[in-house]
């Protein structure tokens, strides 16, 4: 479902090579996946490369059986809306459309009917506890409203890979608790849920913690 | 320096309105005050209006003894770029440039002649640990090292008071730390610095806890 080969990302700057990922080989199971490590140690172009939104320098990787690494930008969107569903580190909601419309979005893209994708995209928001929002545009919440409507987007299509990067950074507790259960419970079946976080504690909860250090992989530990 | 008398903030939408702030009277003494509370209980309004960002439905902010309540805009942002630092939730760095410029920018606006600025700019960007990524544009760095940068750009002008809106969600903790200490350091003599934090092990670090809970504030505690 989710495999990565001797993948790689390098960006030139002048002069300058940067090596933001280097040979990372993983074949994720299913459950959660914690991703740790330093700021800048690679998290967030791993989690880009394995949903296609960029390609890698070097190596494989395949999304629901797909070559990512071998398909143009627009057949990597197809795979991704098809298979995958984001939570990017800034958010990204859509700042012209409501929190309902937001979470609607990929629905849409998937030309499901109006009505249901509303009733799927509201019975989400009350999931994340923001039911009574739903009208309220992305300047209207504040940071941890965002997060938690991006989180819900996410989920839209029920997806079979679920990337999550650092979706409880501007969560209190009891916020972030509630987000955790979603993301736990959606790691059914063969579903994977990939969840990038420097909150130690959030990633004891997942199946299995991924160490990152200077775009390396450099610990593989299953939680007990 | 920094004092707020029965402070409210109040939002309409169609029908409804929203209090995200009720009451808020305290005078912030120099050192660390860290605020913190669930999400949506009205942190970023209180800094927001504490900066002069934007202005109370109720009560009087007084920032560097000025009256911002009573201020147009213009007239808020001169005194905030005289007197206040600002670490925003979402960085808001300027995408067209680099680390180094964006650091610079209040410097620029100051009239701080460009040699000078540069200096002061890579100084901040050292003490950040992002000395080696001055050129790079934002787009070009992670997460947590734009939130440095932004960090960086707060402490340009050497404020009398500092505001840092989550500062150290996108960090791990050695990166966390090293903001930390930087913002304690900050505090010094008639400084003051406001940290909105869901981290209660930073919070724990701050001099005081005021805790907010649906827009009021409902405790405040001396640390130890
Ligand atoms: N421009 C706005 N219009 C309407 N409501 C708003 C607006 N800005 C904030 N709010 C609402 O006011 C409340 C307080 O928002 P605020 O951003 O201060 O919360 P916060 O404590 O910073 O939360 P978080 O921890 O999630 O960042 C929230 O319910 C939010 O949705
Ligand atoms: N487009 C780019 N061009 C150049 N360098 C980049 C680019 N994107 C990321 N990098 C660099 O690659 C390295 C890894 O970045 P990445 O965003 O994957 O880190 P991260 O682990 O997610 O960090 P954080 O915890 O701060 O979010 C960093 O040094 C970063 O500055
Ligand atoms: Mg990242
Ligand atoms: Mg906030």
């Amino acid at each position: 479902v989710l495999y990565a080969a001797h993948l790689g990302k390098r960006y030139r700057q002048g002069e300058v090579w940067i090596d933001a990922l280097r040979d990372f080989t993983f074949d994720f199971p299913p459950g959660v996946t914690a991703v740790v490590g330093p700021s800048g140690s690679g998290k967030t172009t791993l989690l880009n490369l394995l949903a296609g939104f960029d390609r890698p320098s070097a190596g494989e990787v395949y999304l629901a059986g797909r070559p990512l690494h071998a398909l143009g930008e627009d057949e990597r969107a197809g795979v991704r809306l098809a298979h995958a569903g984001f939570v990017f580190q800034s958010w990204n909601l859509l700042p012209t459309l409501s929190a309902l419309e937001n979470v609607a979005f990929p629905l849409l893209l998937k030309g499901v009917p109006r009505r249901e994708r509303n009733q799927r995209a509201r019975a989400l928001l009350d999931e994340v506890g923001l039911g009574h929002r739903a009208s309220h545009f992305p300047h209207q919440l504040s940071g941890g409203e965002q997060q938690r409507v991006a989180i819900a987007r996410a989920l839209a299509l029920d997806p079979l890979v679920l990337f999550a990067d650092e979706p409880t950074g501007n969560l209190d507790s009891a916020a972030g608790e509630r987000v955790l259960e979603l993301l736990l419970g959606q790691a059914r079946g063969r579903r994977r849920v990939v969840l990038v976080t420097h909150d130690l504690e959030i990633a004891a909860r997942a199946h299995r913690i991924l160490r990152l250090k200077d775009g390396r992989l450099v610990e593989v530990r299953a939680s007990p």
